[in-house]
């Protein structure tokens, strides 16, 4: 822009368009899921979750949005409910420390919480086995389903 | 089309020459048009140095038909199903063999500006991932997942190139011709060294080739008409040094004739200190020789230029200015193959002496074969004169020597 709104109003950015931090053990969950250091519980049922990166173009809005709405499943977000998941979840932070060259506490501390908040980009980090479940699963869906019809 | 099945890190285009467009309903509000075409420009064009992929931007055919997309957009954006994050965090992300999509809450900037987050940085690498390479936790790769601040002269590193190799292939390719430039320099205390710089030229463009980090110029390659004054703009077919102890003269062939150039004013000489006047044709310097030749080098151990065309070599006598006795001769014959069946026999793209390998080099195609030395001769008595050793493949010796899209040449 040439100018600007004398309040800056339009140079500063509104607080709404803020990426939420990594503070607690939530949010540091979903950034694990999101980027593959967790795998989705249940994976059969939530195959296709949203962490899953459609593979190219042939793939259509209508599938990708169904698959958003199923989502993981919310047992993720709530507190543990099992010891196997407390152990997956630093067994992930682990490998997530290991891989960004922190020190590996399996706790989430501080210089783990920075490194999250790195601006970093959205492609996961582990996705290779994700890929083919998904294209797998995508392929029957197809065939399955009624045909597709390619919205961009 | 687009896909080869396979895991991730495997899959890849299969077309060497992509398209990219910025998408209209795409741009940026921070940065000029011109300053993201740019910059992705560069981006593109960076891979290309490095792979045989070509990239072209293509504004005018139906977007469906263009193979990578690139847009901004904040929040829910294009049609994407994954929601950027605001600023902060997740600065942008792609789809396999797809698009690319930059988080326009972050404060991109382009290069040499410092502060910000490098646009051209990030577009390397979400191009990366286009191309099919996965992240990569190692320090100095494009690949690593999170942002690292850096100065903005960042390049790809060795095994970014042979990551990206690993899935398309190394560069390969036909030289007009390849040479060592040998030049005297004054260091800041007076004292007279000789350097060299190696180049490698095909048709109208050239890389200079740095021998100690094994690959081409940053950069490179760039049009022979910028870098090489006076000489022809493309197709050269020949570079010979002539150096004695009385002598120091540089030549460039093509066609029938020849040119002189002017090492201390990096220039084509119109006439030399001698008075002769430049171009010259070819048989009129060098008589008996005919043109156009295939190549040719300067052998200082006889003092002779070795002039090739066809199946034949001519050798000439600089110091009495003729052809020497009993030529031309085959090459089969006077540079034997020591395996047999394996020589190039005819049609040579370059002959090049190598000040690095002390060597010299036939080169044919993507072939190069290795011409028995000193060295070997001392390792091994039996070894004919000037045998040639087993071919080799020029991009197992020489890096990185990748053509870009016309489009991005300079």
């Amino acid at each position: 822009k040439i100018f600007h709104s004398r309040d800056h109003s339009d140079v500063e950015i509104a607080p709404s368009h803020q990426a939420e931090l990594i503070t607690d053990r939530d949010t540091a969950e979903q950034f694990l899921l999101k980027y593959g250091f967790l795998k989705p519980v249940n994976s059969e049922k939530a195959q296709s979750s949203s962490t899953d990166m459609p593979t190219d173009a042939a793939i259509s809005l209508e599938d990708t949005v169904a698959f958003v709405q199923e989502g993981p499943s919310s047992s993720r977000s709530g507190t543990p409910e099992n010891s196997s998941e407390i152990s997956d979840f630093s067994e992930a932070l682990r490998e997530f420390q290991r891989l960004s060259g922190l020190p590996v506490t399996g706790l989430l501390d501080d210089a783990t919480r920075t490194s999250m908040n790195k601006p970093r980009c959205g492609v996961p980090d582990k996705e290779e086995k994700l890929i083919e479940t998904l294209e797998s699963s995508l392929i029957e869906k197809r065939h399955l389903a009624a045909p597709v019809r390619k919205i961009r | 089309r687009k896909r080869a099945a396979g895991k991730w890190g495997h899959m890849a285009f299969s077309k060497s020459v992509l398209t990219w467009r910025l998408i209209g309903e795409g741009y940026s509000t921070q940065l000029s048009v011109d300053e993201q075409r740019y910059v992705f420009r560069l981006a593109f064009r960076m891979w290309s140095e490095v792979s045989p992929l070509e990239f072209e931007e293509n504004l005018y055919s139906p977007l469906e038909e263009i193979d990578i997309r690139l847009g901004f957009g904040t929040g829910r954006h294009l049609g994407c199903v994954q929601r950027f994050d605001g600023a902060g965090r997740e600065f942008a992300h792609a789809w396999f063999l797809g698009d690319i999509h930059f988080d326009d809450d972050e404060h991109f900037t382009v290069p040499n500006t410092g502060d910000g987050i490098s646009l051209l940085k990030v577009a390397v690498h979400e191009i990366g991932h286009v191309l099919g390479l996965p992240h990569v936790y190692r320090t100095g790769s494009i690949m690593q997942p999170s942002y690292r601040p850096q100065d903005s002269t960042f390049e790809l590193d060795w095994l970014d190139r042979k990551a990206v190799q690993y899935l398309y292939g190394g560069c390969k390719g036909r030289f007009s011709t390849v040479f060592d430039w040998v030049r005297k320099e004054r260091t800041q205390y007076g004292e007279v060294v000789v350097r060299f710089s190696t180049y490698f030229m095909r048709d109208d463009w050239y890389w200079l080739y740095e021998n100690r980090n094994n690959r081409t110029r940053y950069g490179d390659p760039v049009s022979v008409r910028v870098g090489w004054h006076g000489i022809p703009p493309a197709g050269v077919d020949a570079y010979v040094h002539v150096w004695t102890r009385r002598t120091d003269a540089a030549y460039f062939f093509k066609g029938v004739k020849y040119w002189r150039y002017d090492n201390e004013n990096d220039q084509a000489f119109s006439e030399d200190p001698d008075g002769q006047h430049y171009p010259r044709l070819i048989s009129e310097g060098f008589p008996g020789v005919p043109a156009p030749i295939d190549t040719a080098y300067y052998d200082r151990r006889d003092a002779h230029i070795y002039f090739f065309r066809g199946s034949m070599v001519y050798r000439f006598d600089v110091r009495a200015n003729q052809l020497a006795a009993g030529s031309p001769r085959k090459i089969t014959e006077l540079f034997p193959p020591i395996a047999r069946g394996d020589h190039p026999v005819s049609n040579l793209d370059a002959a090049y002496f190598s000040y690095t390998h002390n060597a010299l080099f036939l080169l044919k195609g993507t072939s190069y074969w290795r011409v028995v030395g000193n060295r070997d001769h001392r390792l091994k008595a039996s070894l004919p004169h000037n045998g040639l050793l087993p071919r080799r493949e020029v991009d197992q010796q020489w890096f990185d020597i990748c053509d870009v899209h016309v489009s991005t040449l300079k």
